[in-house]
């Protein structure tokens, strides 16, 4: 397979991180991303690694996420497609 | 820190090694692994029992890409390890593609990256502070490892504070209306003997703290003042008396933020001010608690929000009398709601130091109201409330009823 994207890698890690949930791609887009839901991942794991919420997958942003980790979910049981119970 | 919503409900857990690394030696994984496990025993009252074969809480394995449970490993640099949260088995799984290291800056650290996966076979979840062992970043080695006080945070609100007993001894803040100290008070009041129908009989109708900041208990026609761990000299007295224009029997008692002590026995309920009634008393508890049912079993305001709960058989309302309506459709809901407490209470007391008091019968609960279930204590919950609260002698300490 031929090298994969810095923005696929991206979209990979904020998934297996739980950024990005799995229902992320909207069948009725063709199965694309819509900008704000990439947007919102990409600066939900800026604040929570306490980068710079900007947004964009700038220099630090790609760096940080190339550490290596626990593989443990950052976001655990609760977000929008989650039913958070008391 | 985050806290994922489950925890162990023992404390004393067991784990084995089932799958050890290629690069190192076993003894000294078993001693490094042991250190990971110290670092949550240090602050807690937690204990780690090394087993090497039957069922144990938490398996650790050292294995490499797909391993049976769906979250394959990705070779050397990236995922380094993952854990499961107890609800879901509190095993540790560490990717064997690593350079597992012990005391050496060279390739990945075990006792740092086991200490953090650990962390979440507790139940917690990554920290958004940096700092913290439970920050999901590899930080490298720290030849000098500190838990951060954010991790100390993290596991004591799961777990509880260390016991000062060096982990083994009773909790000093272990029950009563006062916590209970294990040393004999320094002054002993002379003890007059007193009617020990409650110790006979502990089950009472209800409990509350009145503005004054006493503890009252009241059984039958009678009424007791509790002190730190006992009943006062000269109780109980009779309600009439203490108590004008109340009858005795009551189901159910609190004090508001107001300061008024309200009573409830059938379908009324009375508002004292002090020990004298608050004005035209009795009233229709439909009068004034709208949406409450009657016969209730207990009543108490919440310290975890300053609402008012009743209890009555397997249901409990919340009552905000700031709201319109002040009980919300989605009430009744289930006391299983409240993880641990049993059906048809008897009482109710809300307490200052962060906990909830349930009674039934002759027992007591301990409702820790941050991680919002029955406290996890040695001896466990429920406990015997004679020799608590009511200073009951020969009387046990504990129940023969494990905390399941």
């Amino acid at each position: 397979t031929g090298p994969v994207s810095t923005t696929t890698q991206a979209e990979i890690y904020l998934s297996q991180f739980g950024y990005l949930p799995a229902s992320a791609r909207n069948p009725s887009l063709g199965g694309l991303l819509d900008a704000s839901t990439w947007t919102k991942a990409v600066q939900d794991f800026q604040s929570f690694a306490g980068l710079n919420v900007t947004g964009e997958l700038d220099e630090e942003t790609m760096q940080l996420m190339s550490l290596p980790r626990c593989g443990v979910r950052d976001k655990v049981g609760f977000g929008s497609d989650n039913r958070s119970k008391r | 820190y985050a806290l994922q919503g489950s925890r162990w409900r023992v404390k004393g857990l067991t784990y084995k090694i089932s799958k050890y690394p290629k690069r190192l030696k076993r003894a000294d994984v078993d001693a490094e692994i042991l250190r990971a496990f110290s670092v949550w025993s240090e602050f807690t009252d937690l204990t780690f029992t090394p087993k090497t074969s039957g069922p144990v809480h938490i398996e650790i394995k050292f294995v490499e890409s797909e391993h049976g449970d769906g979250d394959a490993f990705d070779g050397m640099g990236g995922t380094l390890a993952h854990a499961f949260f107890p609800v879901f088995g509190g095993d540790a799984h560490f990717d064997d593609a690593e350079l597992w290291t012990i005391g050496s800056p060279r390739g990945t650290n075990l006792f740092q990256v086991a200490a953090h996966e650990f962390g979440h076979s507790l139940g917690l979840s990554h920290s958004d502070v940096r700092s913290a062992l439970m920050a999901p970043f590899y930080r490298g080695f720290e030849p000098v490892f500190k838990l951060d006080s954010d991790d100390v945070l993290a596991i004591q609100a799961l777990y509880g504070k260390r016991s000062t007993q060096g982990g083994n001894g009773l909790n000093p803040t272990s029950g009563g209306a006062y916590p209970k100290t294990t040393q004999k008070p320094i002054f002993s009041p002379p003890k007059t003997p007193r009617d020990d129908q409650l110790c006979r009989d502990p089950k009472i109708d209800a409990l509350f703290n009145s503005a004054d900041g006493e503890t009252y208990a009241f059984k039958g026609n009678k009424y007791y003042r509790l002190t730190e761990n006992s009943v006062a000299d000269g109780y109980p007295k009779s309600i009439s008396d203490g108590w004008p224009g109340l009858p005795g029997d009551i189901d159910a008692a609190f004090t508001y933020k107001n300061g008024k002590t309200y009573f409830f026995k059938g379908t009324k309920y009375w508002r004292f001010n002090g020990r004298s009634v608050d004005g035209d008393y009795p009233k229709e508890i439909s009068e004034g608690f709208t949406g409450v049912p009657d016969h209730l079993d207990a009543a108490m305001v919440w310290g975890g929000n300053g609402k008012i709960y009743f209890f009555k058989g397997s249901k409990f309302w919340r009552f905000d009398p700031l709201k319109r309506p002040p009980v919300k459709s989605s009430y009744p809901k289930p006391i299983s709601n409240w993880e641990g407490l049993p059906n048809s209470l008897d009482a109710a007391l809300q307490y200052t130091n962060g906990y909830t008091y349930f009674f039934k019968g002759d027992k007591y609960y301990r409702f820790n109201d941050r991680t919002f279930a029955v406290d996890y204590a040695d001896p466990p919950f429920p406990r015997p409330s004679g020799h608590w609260w009511f200073g009951c002698k020969n009387t046990p300490s504990t129940t023969d009823e494990e905390n399941t």
